[in-house]
């Protein structure tokens, strides 16, 4: 796990610089949520706009939209694929991210396109870190 | 980090960080 303050990124995934997150969790399946980062710019996530199961997704592209407090974030696809799944309870309880925007709080499962998903253009965690603190930095 | 910074930000300072820190093709 890497840590800066409260921010946690858990090293049993890869990171977009986009702070989206995919996780393989078994054959031909990924999750795919918003990294800690995300989670506590933006505060309270009142919405979210998702994609469907069947639709394609492609890595860097816009993924889903957060709705927080009149305003809104873009967020891209970590890696290219299908969704196959939308987790319901955090499309109803957005405001559940708060508590665990990594287990609980995934948020679309994905196929992804092809074997080497979630290398490239991805960061590990420890990288993941160096670019969050560049951000706090700049805030 | 202030929890949910994005609304202290003015529209301009949120734009700007959004664009760079959450870049989307």
């Amino acid at each position: 796990v890497s840590r800066i303050g409260p921010i946690v990124l858990p090293a049993d995934r890869y990171y977009h610089p986009g702070h989206t997150w995919a996780k393989p969790v078994g054959a031909g399946e990924v999750l795919v949520g918003l990294d800690a980062f995300a989670r506590r710019i933006v505060g309270d996530v009142r919405a979210i706009d998702l994609p469907s199961p069947g639709e394609r997704v492609e890595q860097g592209r816009r993924l889903w939209t957060l709705r927080f407090d009149g305003r809104a974030l873009d967020q891209p696809a970590p890696l290219d694929g299908e969704v196959i799944e939308v987790n319901e309870e955090i499309l109803r309880h957005p405001e559940r991210l708060r508590e665990d925007p990594y287990e609980r709080g995934w948020i679309l499962k994905v196929r992804p396109r092809d074997e080497q998903c979630c290398v490239a253009n991805l960061f590990a965690s420890d990288l993941a870190k160096k670019w969050v603190e560049l951000a706090i930095q700049d805030l | 980090l202030m929890e949910g910074i994005a609304k202290y930000l003015s529209e301009a300072q949120w734009e700007q960080f959004r664009k760079r820190y959450f870049p989307v093709a």
